[in-house]
């Protein structure tokens, strides 16, 4: 496996720097994206699923940026259901 | 002069603007569960 994570990776951050300049009115947006991205399982990262959204969410906003909003939630709902499950209990 | 934007409404679309809800809320339910 691994084969798709550079480019992943790379897509990643080609979709981030395009919303960062269509979401400034809302600079807490894209933080939160990364903190999603950050919380994926490594094969979800890897995978070809993830290409596919991220190529697809990617072509979407250079054609129609005023849906950047619709993209946005579409990625961070699909890596939210690829999250890995860490609930520390909290030590009293 | 006053300018008409037609196309540079970033809020214009509907599905947008629901996304855009869903999102900022959240993000805000995120913030205060930590």
């Amino acid at each position: 496996g691994g084969g798709h994570r550079a480019e992943n990776e790379r897509l990643f951050g080609e979709f981030l720097e395009l919303c960062t300049h269509l979401t400034e009115d809302h600079p807490e947006v894209i933080p939160f994206l990364c903190s999603r991205h950050q919380k994926a399982t490594s094969s979800f990262l890897a995978s070809a699923e993830l290409h596919n959204v991220l190529s697809r969410c990617l072509s979407r906003v250079r054609l129609r940026r005023n849906k950047v909003y619709v993209y946005i939630n579409e990625l961070c709902t699909t890596l939210k259901a690829h999250t890995l499950r860490r609930k520390l209990p909290l030590a009293s | 002069v006053p300018m008409e934007e037609e196309e540079d409404d970033d809020d214009d679309d509907p599905e947008n603007r629901i996304a855009k809800k869903m999102l900022l809320e959240e993000i805000k339910a995120n913030l205060s569960s930590d």
